[in-house]
């Protein structure tokens, strides 16, 4: 164990616990979960391994992890990808519970083959790979070589047809890495066990349908994926939420997209204020507003402070019936709240009739004070 | 930073350190506003709790703060809901502040971009933090194909599928028309790329990344993730923290 002692499910014979453990051992085997070395003719494996990582999650993360699966590419040594298993996911024997490494030769082949191309990229092989350190075959100690049939490609790697690896993530990329070109063959999206987006060659990975981010153009596969009813509106991520909770300022939707867009300035030079609630566009009545409703609805928008702040008189002759929110008359007890939710609807029309109209201008930003700013100045 | 050169006082004023515990520096971040900071994703790896961060702005060196640095604890993280560790996808975060920051001479929000926007035609633009600097050798020549190394040598480092994508800045500084050649290093992730704009308004671009380990010791391209793809997510991020805490 790292600490001195053991967890306390080691201790007292616990059923958890191997026999063969002590109150200071608690050694064990366990299975091989690392993805680039799924492929070994052994499961079982035991930490640390012989680069000094403490654990498979550990190893997943490590620099040496992306080394080999790159190098193994160059194809230098038939058997690179199983000496590098075997240093990131030592073999552990069932029996003894000890690691078995890699033999001496295997380790200096792979070595003599491979230091000279990390060499040209300004590589170093790694430290802790000093060979002496392992057990020449035939000794008393078991060591690992690689046996006929062992594949020289891990799980990461996508095989040619000529037998050299190439990384999986150059499959069907529109570039040609293997020798005879099998990379980008059969590249449909179905081939490759991925979803083609409709109208298009664009592949995603199923998982991607429907999750709320658009990966296909014109959107298709974030297209139906809600089933609503008349009275609800469809979140973000596909929930279905009543129209009348839509822009309440409350989350109602998992994601709080049922609160995304609900306030809006005219693009027009009126800039009129405008609410998205219960699924209908509403002006807001000026009669009620004040100063600190315009820095909240700049500062909301992401637009800085309010610059000018008008009462924009309702346009007559507009088609249909308009549509009015009053401020709340507790709309300052709500702190932190968004615009929406100080905002109310009531059984009349805005007495004044007219609308609230906000134009916001941009903090500054960028500036660098300590330096100086010397406008005037032109670069020749 | 390799190849920088030392900062002005108060020249970079939203360049922030985000640090943990016994760590100190961790990651570079930016101020974007006064309660709010970006940083990227893989920062957090392995320290997820909010409580264990702050940030610390008006620095210019490390070690010796001043009296006119500001030190904030974390409230929120804001990780993005894609990034992917395995490949560093989506390597973008948000960072919720416990307190506003004081606007001073040496702390300063940097702007944000529209959505799309790309940085003014012969603008200068610079990359800042306190990660390692290296030792470069000024010798030291980028090996090439026809220098020795085979093409499936240089499979080791493509970063090709990435170039492809919007999300990403790969910044060959190679390229660039006026070559001053700086690197990221380790420690300037979340770090910010900005540029000069119209008026004097710098603007954030990018955020640093990753960059392949090959040629990590000279002046290999670096990867930042393209914050004007990022910014309606991120001003989505700051009003449903503000604003639906409920």
């Amino acid at each position: 164990c790292i600490s001195a002692s053991c967890p306390s499910a080691c201790v007292g014979g616990s059923t958890a616990c191997d026999p063969r453990n002590s109150n200071s051992s608690c050694t064990r085997c366990e299975p091989i979960s690392l993805e680039l070395c799924m492929n070994l003719p052994y499961n079982l494996t035991r930490y640390p391994n012989y680069l000094g990582h403490q654990s498979q999650r550990e190893s997943s993360v490590s620099w040496e992890s992306s080394l080999f699966p790159a190098l193994v590419q160059t194809g230098c040594y038939q058997y690179l990808m199983f000496y590098a298993c075997t240093l990131l996911v030592p073999k552990c024997d069932p029996v003894s519970l000890q690691r078995v490494p890699p033999c001496r030769s295997l380790c200096r082949t792979a070595k003599e083959k491979c230091e000279s191309v990390l060499g040209i990229v300004g590589l170093q092989w790694p430290d802790d790979s000093d060979c002496s350190q392992f057990p020449e075959e035939g000794g008393n100690a078991t060591c690992l070589l690689p046996e006929p049939g062992v594949d020289e490609c891990s799980p990461s790697h996508f095989k040619c047809g000529s037998g050299r690896c190439v990384l999986a993530s150059r499959r069907c990329d529109g570039h040609l890495d293997c020798d005879d070109n099998s990379d980008e063959d059969d590249c449909g999206c179905s081939e490759r066990a991925l979803w083609e987006c409709p109208g298009s060659k664009v592949c995603i990975k199923a998982s991607m349908i429907c999750d709320g981010f658009p990966d296909c153009p014109l959107l298709v596969d974030e297209a139906n994926c809600s089933v609503c009813r008349d009275n609800e509106l469809s979140c973000n991520n596909h929930q279905c939420v009543h129209r009348t909770l839509w822009c309440d300022g409350k989350r109602h939707c998992s994601d709080s997209s049922d609160e995304w867009n609900c306030v809006s300035l005219a693009d027009r030079s009126d800039s009129v204020l405008t609410v998205f609630r219960t699924a209908a566009e509403y002006q807001v009545c000026a009669d009620e507003w004040n100063h600190e409703l315009s820095h909240l609805t700049c500062s909301q928008l992401g637009l800085g402070v309010p610059s000018s702040v008008s009462m924009v008189p309702d346009q007559p002759g507009v088609p249909g019936r308009r549509r009015w929110l009053h401020v709340h008359p507790e709309w300052n007890l709500r702190n932190g709240s968004a615009l929406q939710a100080r905002l109310e609807k009531r059984g009349h029309a805005c007495h004044s009739r007219r609308r609230v109209s906000v134009q916001c201008s941009r903090e500054e930003c960028g500036l660098r004070p300590a330096v100086g700013i010397y406008p005037h100045r032109k670069k020749r | 930073i390799l190849g920088g050169r030392v900062s002005r006082r108060g020249a970079w004023p939203w360049q922030c350190s985000l640090q943990s515990g016994q760590s100190g520096h961790v990651c570079g971040c930016v101020l974007i506003a006064r309660r709010w900071a970006l940083t990227v994703a893989h920062c957090f790896e392995g320290r997820e709790s909010a409580d264990l961060w702050r940030v610390v702005l008006g620095l210019n060196n490390l070690d010796h703060p001043g009296v006119h640095s500001q030190s904030r604890g974390v409230r929120s993280i804001i990780v993005h809901p894609r990034y992917n560790r395995a490949v560093v996808d989506y390597d973008i975060s948000v960072v919720q502040l416990d307190s506003e920051v004081e606007e001073t001479a040496l702390v300063r929000p940097v702007c944000l971009p529209q959505p799309g926007q790309l940085p003014s035609p012969d603008s200068y633009c610079y990359i800042t933090g306190w990660g390692h600097m290296g030792n470069r050798s000024e010798s030291t020549r980028l090996p090439t194909p026809a220098s020795g190394g085979s093409d499936r040598h240089f499979n080791i480092c493509s970063e090709r599928n990435m170039m492809l994508d919007r999300r990403y800045l790969l910044v060959l500084y190679s390229s660039f028309k006026h070559v001053f050649p700086v690197a990221v290093k380790y420690g300037d992730s979340g770090g910010p790329l900005v540029c000069e704009e119209v008026g004097g308004h710098w603007t954030l671009f990018g955020l640093t990344s990753w960059g392949s380990v090959c040629f990590s010791k000279v002046l290999g391209p670096g990867v930042y993730s393209n914050v004007t793809h990022f910014t309606p997510w991120i001003q989505q991020q700051i009003y449903i923290h503000t604003y639906l805490t409920d």
